[in-house]
């Protein structure tokens, strides 16, 4: 059970940038910590440590109103099209650590441009 | 101002107040007009939002403002940045991942001109201040430009100005003695210098033919060359001619081929010798 290599992630994380409690940047280090957490789940059964946690970092999601740590993706109707090459086997169950999407847009490449300018 | 659409369609609008750009399921973009000169229709813009809207892993929400000597590098919350670290930046200082992030600002001339990145969309928005108004310039793939654009609702980006907002650019280039066009002031050609320090200071518009010679030391086409007469006729504040040149600069950097799709003219609209 990793839970404590996880907590001294998170708190590097958060100690490096800075962030403030409730920030949209909080979010992020959340729920990456969300996923160390959940990657090390089938090693932490029955860990107290572990699920205390678990729990602590659900009440700050709440608390810090994180909607999108741990959702899932394409959640409020925006199509994924950026999502597409998420790993295929990602489960929300058991991720690992870097299974994150890539989070590049991965349409096709036909661009276009409009500007605004002038009087 | 002046418009070019996601269709490559050039305009020039009155559209006095606030209207939307690009209102989409990614992606919002507003902006305010106001007023240039007392008694003309033409207006510039002074401010710009414009909202990442987030619903997915990768983009959490950010909003961006900027007004008038205002062009922040950093969204309305203080951040720089958004969406989910890359893999294995725990406990890297923020500047070291900051790139790998879907959303951020890049600062490109403090006060001035900043970029914003929406990887995920594939997108770059761009903000400018040139003189005393904003500008805007956006990438965006075709699909998401264009996504919802047969609903209902006003996107000038997409859409282009209402009918009743645009202004015959061509009718004022041509029309210099041949009477008033509704963009130009009613009280004679003499209007407020908008980079005076004086507010009482008035300034005269520019006559064609001044407007041409400063705006061909800008290398303006097409019509870039026609923004660029028309703002220096109707205002007379040469800082106009520096936005087409911005805005023609942006234009050639965000599309790769965007030199095909201009003419290469150097004579204003309809002139004698515009072949």
């Amino acid at each position: 059970c990793k839970v404590d290599s996880c907590t001294r992630q998170f708190q590097q994380a958060a100690m490096a940038s800075g962030v403030r409690r409730g920030s949209a940047a909080f979010c992020v280090i959340l729920r990456q910590y969300s996923d160390c957490l959940r990657s090390t789940a089938r090693s932490c059964r029955g860990h107290l440590a572990y699920h205390s946690t678990i729990t602590l970092v659900q009440n700050w999601n709440g608390d810090s109103n994180c909607s999108y740590v741990g959702g899932a993706s394409g959640a409020g109707g925006a199509p994924a099209i950026f999502n597409k090459d998420r790993p295929r086997n990602h489960d929300h169950h058991s991720p690992k650590v870097d299974d994150s999407p890539s989070c590049t847009y991965q349409g096709r490449p036909e661009v276009t441009h409009c500007s605004f300018y002038g009087d | 101002p002046h418009l070019v659409t996601f269709n490559g369609d050039f305009q020039t609008c009155k559209v006095a107040g606030a209207w939307p750009l690009i209102d989409n399921a990614y992606l919002a973009v507003s902006v305010t007009n106001e007023a240039v000169v007392p008694g003309s229709s033409a207006t510039a813009t002074t401010k710009i939002t414009i909202i990442i809207k987030g619903g997915s892993d990768c983009a959490p929400e950010r909003t961006y403002e900027a007004a008038v000597d205002s062009v922040p590098a950093s969204f309305v919350d203080g951040s720089q940045w958004g969406g989910p670290l890359p893999p294995g930046s725990s406990g890297l200082p923020s500047s070291a991942f900051e790139h790998l992030v879907p959303v951020r600002i890049v600062e490109k001339e403090p006060g001035r001109h900043v970029e914003i990145h929406a990887r995920h969309l594939g997108a770059t928005l761009i903000v400018r201040q040139v003189g005393r108004y904003l500008t805007f310039a956006a990438k965006l793939p075709r699909e998401i430009a264009l996504q919802g654009a047969g609903r209902e609702g006003l996107q000038l980006c997409v859409k282009g100005c209402p009918a009743s907002e645009r202004i015959d650019v061509g009718t004022v280039l041509l029309g210099s003695g041949h009477g008033r066009h509704p963009s130009m002031p009613s009280s004679g050609r003499f209007y407020r210098s908008q980079t005076s320090e004086s507010p009482s200071a008035l300034v005269k518009g520019m006559t064609r033919d001044a407007a041409l010679a400063l705006c061909r030391e800008y290398n303006l086409t097409d019509y870039y060359l026609d923004s660029c007469m028309f703002d220096l006729m109707t205002t007379g504040d040469p800082s106009f001619s520096l936005a087409a040149s911005r805005a023609q600069a942006d234009y050639f950097s965000l599309l790769p081929d965007a030199a095909n799709r201009l003419a290469n003219r150097t004579w204003p609209l309809g002139a004698s010798g515009s072949s």
